[in-house]
């Protein structure tokens, strides 16, 4: 079973913003992401799931922290007025993600992530995924603790002296 | 304003599945994928919102459609159990993909695939992105016409002939 993890990537400088109650039906997506886009808002994880009521679902994406002031304002002044939207943000996030080349076993690679982040006692609030890659936001605090763990559980630690 | 998009991916042969209520506390996650990883079942994209009352959130994930039954074979003997959490799935969708190198404008490129498939009255049921690449769950009876509708946009059709 071949490790095929090449690397631990983290970012702090992450702020994540969740729109709850977003209308489920076309163009709502683009009604979030066209007026950020005007304001050249940089945008790193947008991740949305299934509405569970084929009638509303959540929508949530990261930017870096010095532009979430800018990215609420703009979101207030669009998708933010959508009747029953509601936009909440923390700036207490952290991305952590596993790098893998050509991840066949992709499901191994990403189920021991998890399973190393919950030893730790980690909660994992937002999962997405790539070929290369499995991205999860947890609470700031934990970054070290994280990127440690998951570096001695795929075998990348580095020998003394490195 | 440099357009960065390479090139539109598709794929037909996925299955969602998704997790409905799964208590948001470390371990969860871990309890989904460790048993498909342990039944060698292919996963590709995996998405998980922010839990919207600290409690509880869903988790949606795609395989390939010939692993569907096994998929839900396993969690109905795993996390499937856990109280108060609801399996459900579907095989009618396709995976769309909008693919960049260096996607400097990144927010950019994604509010036009949200805004060019709405335009078309295409609905967007699952979002994931990564450096590379937005990628969306739609319908499975749109794949084309979001596939060309896509590829004009970003000026990717093909010359007469080619
Ligand atoms: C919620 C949002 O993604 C919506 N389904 C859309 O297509 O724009
Ligand atoms: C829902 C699931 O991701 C949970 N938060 C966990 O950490 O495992």
């Amino acid at each position: 079973e071949q490790e095929v993890v090449s690397g631990v990537a983290h970012s702090r400088d992450e702020a994540k913003i969740t729109l709850r109650n977003l209308p489920d039906i076309p163009g709502v997506a683009a009604q979030v992401f066209g007026p950020l886009a005007d304001h050249a808002i940089n945008v790193d994880m947008i991740v949305q799931n299934v509405s569970a009521d084929q009638r509303r679902t959540d929508l949530t994406f990261t930017v870096g922290r010095a532009d979430l002031p800018a990215a609420l304002k703009v979101l207030s002044e669009n998708a933010g007025k959508l009747e029953g939207v509601e936009v909440q943000s923390s700036a207490d996030v952290a991305k952590v993600s596993i790098i893998g080349i050509g991840m066949r076993s992709y499901v191994g690679v990403a189920s021991k992530m998890f399973k190393t982040l919950s030893e730790k006692g980690i909660n994992i609030q937002v999962i997405t995924t790539s070929e290369i890659k499995v991205s999860v936001l947890i609470a700031e605090d934990y970054t070290e603790l994280a990127v440690r763990a998951l570096h001695t559980a795929y075998g990348l630690d580095r020998p003394e002296g490195e």
